[in-house]
């Protein structure tokens, strides 16, 4: 889990730090 | 496959399958078809191509790194909108995304490539090869703008272009996936999605063919980056350590 940290946060993240 | 029979699918579920694909691809894909006219296709001028091509080799990777893992962001919240793909267990959400979002990455691109020039939108114009010579990397550049002009020769629809996206990400022969049969249902239904979508744009017997030809393609134009990014990184440890972006150094291992 450590190893994908940041892909972790973006799939539980209910709107996306993008801006869509 | 393990012998399983396909889904039971009716025509009306492929139908809502692909509307549901394809809004998903519209609300996540960076650039709408409209924002790209407004841009005019404006290229880099003669002077700004050369101030690109004299950036150490560092600068140039650090900012396309950047732009792709911007464009990876999109990506992965393509991938949230499938239908059934939070439904996969966490572990075969990042096998898909780590294995398949760059692949989506360089199939998104034909959106934003001018065949007729050979010119891609990058940095907020339209881009020539030689604009990325100080990559180092000519070989892998030509073969990312190869396959581009390949993509945009079959002028898919955003529908298609959508479900092919969907059903390169849902992958189920990537290694390392707990839940391969899963994963092979969803596929087999994007790829019925696809076909039907296919069928109903009248295109030609062929279509479905020579977009698994691209497949192939896609994977190997991942694996040669991930070769220029271990040359590179052989090189240049610390800008990649300090300065790329997390994501980018999570999904290609740098």
């Amino acid at each position: 889990k450590e190893k994908h940290k940041i892909l972790h946060q973006l799939l539980q993240n209910s709107t996306s730090p993008v801006d869509l | 496959s393990d012998g399983d029979p396909l889904p039971t699918v009716s025509m009306e579920d492929l139908d809502h399958l692909a509307q549901g694909v394809s809004k998903s691809h519209l609300e996540t894909c960076q650039y709408l078809g409209a924002e790209l006219q407004q841009t005019s296709w404006q290229n880099f001028l003669q002077d700004e191509v050369k101030s690109y091509q004299s950036k150490p080799a560092e600068v140039m990777w650090q900012l396309c790194a950047v732009k792709i893992t911007e464009a990876i962001q999109y990506v992965v919240e393509f991938a949230k909108r499938i239908d059934g793909f939070m439904d996969l267990c966490q572990n075969d959400q990042i096998v898909l995304l780590k294995a398949g979002s760059l692949e989506v990455v360089l199939v998104r691109m034909c959106r934003l490539f001018d065949s007729q020039k050979n010119t891609v939108y990058f940095d907020g114009k339209f881009a020539g090869p030689d604009v990325f010579r100080a990559l180092g990397c000519d070989d892998l550049v030509s073969a990312v703008f190869d396959f581009s002009r390949g993509m945009c020769s079959l002028r898919l629809t955003e529908d298609e272009l959508a479900l092919f996206s969907a059903s390169v990400l849902l992958s189920a022969d990537r290694s390392w996936l707990q839940e391969k049969l899963q994963v092979e249902k969803l596929q087999q239904k994007t790829q019925l999605a696809l076909q039907h979508v296919l069928q109903k744009n009248q295109r030609e017997e062929g279509a479905l063919n020579k977009l698994r030809c691209k497949v192939s393609a896609l994977r190997s134009l991942v694996i040669r980056h991930s070769e220029k990014l271990s040359a590179f990184r052989a090189l240049h440890p610390d800008t990649v350590r300090t300065l790329f972006p997390p994501l980018y150094k999570e999904l290609f291992g740098a």
